[in-house]
């Protein structure tokens, strides 16, 4: 088994270690590592501990997770994160999602910033069938994400998918950016926009929760998108995340294919941190 | 967060005046605690403390008057030590034409990489030729275009349909035109993606190319391990670029890589503009390691 020992004590380093080397980080590591000492339960077998590890640490995903609220049309979703996380592609995979559920879907394009940044999003709407508003070069990302909504309301989109341009949260200028986009949203309409991911790439280490931090702080952010866990990264991030900044999963994106995403489930990712 | 742990263990060490070997293994343990935050991979760590653990209980730290700032230095040294290049930082460019050519992850930074090393050569005197060897990625070769266009550097239009092709026809063409070196920009793939790397394999043969930089993402975690280890066995590379250094990770990754794969840590990205690369300096890495 992945322990190899018999007593509990002498797997607890070795668990210590696939929390660490999982991007789960120090704090998070302890404090699970704590609530497994304190559970005092007499673990006789391997699958014992590694059962009751995983409750932890699905407790620790299974608290954060938020009820689906109703919401009324048009469901409204920004995308937001730091460079190259994967936000277009993985707009495209929702939009492609909530098309083959039968909803009218709109995708925007308001990274005005990026080279070509428009051409992609607009390429891969045809590729899946899906209306995609286009922004003039240089337009201010709020006036688009305003057009998106008039336009919506007008053609009845029953979904509208904002794609944002990639951003550190360290500059100042692009979160106040972000902001804008949003009290344009909910100018616009009080519920708007009704979630607001924060798309992070699996293999990025501890600096994933600062992203999280400012993102919550400035732009409350409703749920995380996870990408690129088709790689080797574990993605134990999460679980920091999940404790510290309290922002649930909502979605894995699992490749670079428009079906490539599939619905967070703790169960299955606790899972994958055994193999 | 690096800075109060290393003031803390600063702190600490410092009330101690002369230190045992026992204040030592606290200093030591604290240190790996500040390792791991800033993403240095776990069995990096293990070693590197057992290296230290030889320096650090020494005489130099253990008969200084200020033990707790001298260890502090012996970590800053190991650690610069190991981040230095080896040789003088330069982009091989020699060749009718010389060959750069970008690997790396998806999202990792190459494209625009590529625009900035072009720009870089360029106040170098050289005149590269910038080639889009993605076909993937949807207005790949549209982004490689207009930043080659925006900061008016010489770019390959394709018509080939195959990445070969491209490859050898873009030589000629730069051979014809003067311009050296080619500076190929591919597709993001990951290290365990075989069709994906058995096409960078073909390509390195085809082409013979004398630079081959890993272009990694500086906040990547635990990971960089698995990444700078499968690249190197499989299509081997000779330096590496760290991008996305403006925003506030700390980087760890980059001593990782540095430490299995031994290769140099050439460049880093400070920014989304074609001027935004500056040559590898260890002991400000160091600094931002550690915090
Ligand atoms: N392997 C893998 N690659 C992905 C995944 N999601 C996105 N990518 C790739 O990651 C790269 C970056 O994706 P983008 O969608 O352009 O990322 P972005 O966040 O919009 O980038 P910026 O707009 O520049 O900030 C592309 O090569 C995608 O194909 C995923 O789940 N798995
Ligand atoms: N802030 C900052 N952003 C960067 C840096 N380097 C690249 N970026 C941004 O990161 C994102 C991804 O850059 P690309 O050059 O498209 O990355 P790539 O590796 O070519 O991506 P793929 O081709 O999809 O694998 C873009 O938004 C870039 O502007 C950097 O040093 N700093
Ligand atoms: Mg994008
Ligand atoms: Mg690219």
């Amino acid at each position: 088994g992945i322990f190899r020992t018999k007593s509990f004590n002498e797997s607890i380093p070795v668990f210590e270690e696939i929390l660490l080397s999982s991007d789960v980080g120090i704090t998070a590591t302890n404090e699970i590592i704590k609530r497994l000492r304190e559970s005092r339960i007499d673990y006789k077998t391997e699958e014992d501990t590694i059962h009751f590890i995983s409750k932890i640490l699905t407790n620790i995903l299974d608290a954060v997770e938020e009820k689906k609220r109703e919401t009324s049309p048009p469901y409204t979703i920004l995308s937001v994160g730091v460079n190259g996380t994967g936000k277009t592609t993985t707009l495209v995979k929702l939009a492609n999602h909530f098309k083959n559920k039968g909803e009218n879907v709109l995708l925007v394009a308001s990274d005005t910033y990026r080279p070509a940044g428009v051409e992609q999003l607009s390429i891969w709407g045809k590729m899946i069938g899906v209306d995609v508003l286009k922004s003039q070069k240089g337009q201010d990302p709020a006036a688009v994400a305003f057009d998106a909504i008039e336009s919506a309301f007008s053609k009845n989109y029953s979904v509208v998918l904002i794609d944002t341009a990639g951003r550190l949260h360290t500059k100042k200028n692009l979160m106040e950016e972000l902001k804008k986009v949003k009290n344009v949203l909910n100018k616009k309409r009080r519920d708007l926009p009704h979630d607001i991911f924060l798309v992070l790439d699996a293999t990025t280490g501890q600096n994933a929760l600062s992203q999280a931090e400012i993102f919550k702080d400035s732009l409350d952010v409703t749920g995380v998108i996870l990408t690129k866990i088709d790689g080797t990264a574990k993605g134990g991030i999460i679980f920091a995340i999940s404790l510290e900044v309290g922002i649930p999963v909502r979605y894995i994106g699992t490749g670079e294919n428009v079906e490539d995403l599939i619905e967070f489930d703790p169960k299955i990712f606790v899972a994958s941190l055994f193999e | 967060n690096i800075t109060t742990r290393l003031g803390e263990i600063f702190k600490s060490l410092k009330k101690k005046g002369k230190l045992s070997k026992k204040d030592v293994e606290k200093g030591l343990k604290d240190i790996r605690l500040a390792l791991l935050e800033a993403d240095v991979n776990y069995k990096v760590v293990k070693e590197f403390i057992e290296r230290l653990k030889k320096n650090a209980t020494g005489e130099r730290v253990l008969n200084s008057f200020t033990p707790g700032e001298t260890l502090l230095k012996v970590v800053f040294e190991e650690l610069t030590n190991f981040l230095s290049p080896k040789e003088k930082i330069e982009i091989k460019t020699d060749g009718k034409p010389g060959i750069v050519m970008l690997i790396g992850l998806q999202g990792s930074g190459k494209t625009t990489t590529a625009v900035k090393i072009a720009h870089f050569l360029r106040k170098k005197g050289k005149e590269s030729l910038l080639v889009p060897c993605d076909l993937k990625r949807p207005a790949a070769v549209e982004q490689l275009m207009i930043m080659a266009e925006m900061d008016k550097l010489p770019f390959y239009k394709i018509r080939e349909k195959t990445i070969a092709k491209i490859g050898l026809n873009a030589v000629s063409f730069a051979r014809k035109e003067g311009l050296s070196p080619v500076i190929l920009d591919t597709a993001g793939r990951l290290h365990i993606d075989d069709t994906m790397i058995d096409e960078l394999i073909n390509l390195k043969k085809l082409l013979n190319p004398k630079e081959i930089l890993l272009v990694l993402d500086s906040m990547t975690g635990q990971d960089a391990v698995n990444i700078g280890l499968e690249f190197q066995k499989k299509v081997d590379f000779n330096g590496i670029v760290l991008t996305k250094m403006d925003g506030d990770a700390r980087g760890g990754a980059a001593f990782s890589l540095r430490y299995v794969t031994s290769r140099p840590i050439k460049l880093i990205g400070t920014g989304e503009k074609p001027d935004d690369l500056e040559l590898f300096h260890a002991e400000r890495m160091t600094s931002r390691i550690l915090g």
